[in-house]
């Protein structure tokens, strides 16, 4: 931080504990401070509001870089099949059960796979968001194959003719080989009950995360290929910072953010308002 | 195995001759990144390499060891600071504490924290741990919002052939408190509040928890921790202990890759003790907290 004024140190250092408590990350948080260094020693950057500018745009800059949109449908009077995947814990039964109210409100009809046969609850837990949100359920036997219980719901899927399939599947840490190996089994048994499933793969991240979700969002796509996140319990205290280096590093787009635990509580992902909230 | 940060800083000492400013300086920038990088919060990282530099500048740590033949060896200034790091981790998540106090004829533990940290299997956790030192636990269904989590604590329950205390008709303060006259009944002497995660911000689910707690005067009230939550631990840490006063934290989760420095962070700022791990899905993968393991996986 040489050959700078007091006054824009004073300001980096402050930015970056912003950045640091926001959870953004060590190697992130360089780059963008780096970049903001830079704009003061070209002499860009004269005083704190326009350091801080030009830190909210590279930040902006970076989440734009890939389009944030939520779930929509493949191609009319087709089946989209969507699998939600996931650490313990993170919130993907409930995402799964929000969704499906909101697309239920929008006129369409959905079909929920309770592909997590291991947790104490986990299909009865499922049982009740279908029933809230007017979704036919899939459930297989205690401890039966995920990957079953998933093709089952997809045939469900087609054979009423369902808009959407939503497919829980068991949290599980991605250190586990063992368990993603059952995820990617999975993925290719959806295939098979229908060429082109799953459609969409959402890895759920709990806002609270710090560092390890990088790793998760790395780890999942080997097995299943994102093609999106949802960032839940952005209610609370903690600004999910985490989603700068993932959507920098892998370019996945975020399809919703929770914000509750209630059935309206899911909205689309606004950049802006994500940035609003960290620098609150 | 060192961490990226942690060899640097390793290396950047290897080859000098003493401890000095400068030199410490340079090793401590490492230790930053990487104690970041395991999630310890941002403050708690700078207070803790301040006590870092002040021991290494004072020499508090011992300079000699003894090698195998019972030699005395002269630290080389590299694995002196590497200690002094070690020492000062294994301090400040210390003294070990995994007591859990229980009344007679009935003793009581409440179980508290943020949503989806492993409360629920946590109880069924504890409940199986304390089976083992011949206790008969009862667990209580406090959680009379997230669907199905009365019948997940049953099915635990069931698998433990414990009684699982629950009722629709009572709101959780009185639930309870009547569960502690039903634990008399079902002559159990040890009873578990497990209740619903909720966030620190939500007065109104934080009163529900005093209430709790005004009416059933737990011996243990135990703070739910997921070891992967990053900066925001010590928000819901600090804000939980001072409504509720809690009696110690149980980090969940651990058999995966997070690096858990939140249990440095939150230790820190509540003082209260780690008193157990979750390692895994399982209602046996509990262990006591010891500090050298964790100690050795947040340095990386
Ligand atoms: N405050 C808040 N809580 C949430 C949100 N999303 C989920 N939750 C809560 O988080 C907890 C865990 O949610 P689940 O849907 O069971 O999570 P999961 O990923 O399916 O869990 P496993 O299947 O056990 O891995 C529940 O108490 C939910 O109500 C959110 O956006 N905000
Ligand atoms: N791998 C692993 N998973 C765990 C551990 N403890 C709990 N879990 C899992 O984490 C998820 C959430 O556990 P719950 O016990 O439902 O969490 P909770 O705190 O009761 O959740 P809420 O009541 O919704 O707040 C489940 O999938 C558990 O199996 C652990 O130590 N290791
Ligand atoms: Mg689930
Ligand atoms: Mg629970």
């Amino acid at each position: 931080l040489s050959g700078q004024k007091p006054i824009q140190n004073e300001t980096l250092v402050e930015l970056e504990s912003i950045l640091f408590s926001a959870d953004i990350g060590v190697k992130t948080s360089q780059k963008l401070l780096d970049m903001v260094a830079e704009g003061i020693r070209s002499g860009k950057l004269q005083n704190s509001e326009q350091i801080k500018d030009a830190l909210r745009s590279q930040m902006q800059e970076i989440l734009c870089s890939v389009l944030h949109k939520p779930l929509e449908t493949t191609e009319p009077n087709s089946t989209t099949v969507v699998m939600f995947v996931g650490v313990n814990g993170v919130g993907k039964t409930t995402t799964i059960g929000k969704i499906s109210s909101q697309l239920h409100a929008q006129g369409k009809r959905v079909v929920l796979g309770a592909g997590d046969t291991f947790r104490a609850a986990a299909s009865e837990q499922l049982a009740v968001w279908a029933d809230r949100s007017g979704a036919s359920l899939v459930t297989g036997s205690e401890n039966a194959d995920p990957a079953s219980v998933l093709f089952d719901t997809v045939q469900k899927g087609k054979a009423e003719k369902a808009d959407f399939v939503l497919c829980d599947t068991a949290g599980r840490l991605h250190t586990k080989s063992n368990l993603m190996d059952e995820l990617k089994k999975a993925h290719r048994v959806l295939g098979k009950a229908q060429a082109g499933a799953p459609h969409e793969v959402l890895l759920v991240l709990d806002a609270t995360m710090g560092q390890n979700a990088l790793m998760q969002a790395k780890q999942f796509s080997e097995s299943t290929p994102l093609t999106g996140i949802v960032l839940t319990k952005l209610d609370g205290t903690a600004k999910g910072g985490i989603v700068l280096g993932i959507i920098d590093e892998l370019k996945i787009p975020i399809r919703y953010i929770g914000v509750g635990e209630a059935a309206d509580d899911l909205r689309a992902f606004e950049p802006k308002e994500f940035l609003n909230a960290l620098f609150a | 195995t060192l961490s990226k940060g942690f060899r640097t800083a390793r290396q950047s000492l290897s080859g000098q001759t003493e401890l000095t400013e400068h030199n410490i300086d340079i090793a401590l920038r490492e230790v930053r990144v990487s104690l970041l990088e395991a999630d310890v919060e941002y403050n708690v990282v700078a207070r803790f390499l301040d006590r870092v530099k002040t021991k290494a500048l004072g020499r508090e740590v011992a300079t000699h060891v003894k090698d195998k033949s019972g030699q005395r060896l002269r630290l080389k200034p590299a694995e002196h600071f590497v200690g002094i790091c070690y020492e000062e981790l294994e301090a400040l998540m210390g003294p070990v504490d995994t007591s859990i106090k229980l009344s007679k004829p009935v003793g009581t533990i409440m179980m508290v924290g943020l949503q989806g940290t492993g409360k629920t299997t946590t109880t069924g956790k504890l409940a199986q741990f304390l089976i083992k030192k011949q206790l008969k636990p009862m667990l209580v269904a406090a959680d009379i919002y997230r669907p199905a989590a009365v019948l997940q604590l049953k099915v635990l329950g069931d698998s433990l052939q414990i009684p699982v205390f629950a009722d629709p008709a009572l709101l959780p303060p009185q639930l309870c408190a009547q569960a502690l006259i039903k634990a008399k009944e079902w002559q159990c002497n040890v009873v578990i509040f497990d209740t619903a995660g909720r966030l620190s911000i939500d007065d109104e689910l934080m009163h529900e928890l005093e209430e709790i707690k005004r009416l059933t005067k737990p011996d243990n009230v135990f703070l739910v921790v997921d070891a992967m939550v990053g900066q925001d631990a010590v928000r819901t840490a600090a804000e939980f202990n001072r409504r509720l006063d809690i009696d110690g934290f149980i980090l969940t989760k651990l058999d995966g890759d997070a690096r858990g420095g939140a249990a440095l962070s939150i230790k820190e700022i509540t003082s209260k003790p780690i008193k157990f791990l979750g390692m895994g899905e399982k209602l046996g993968n509990l262990e006591e907290f010891r500090p050298q393991g964790l100690a050795s996986r947040i340095l990386g």
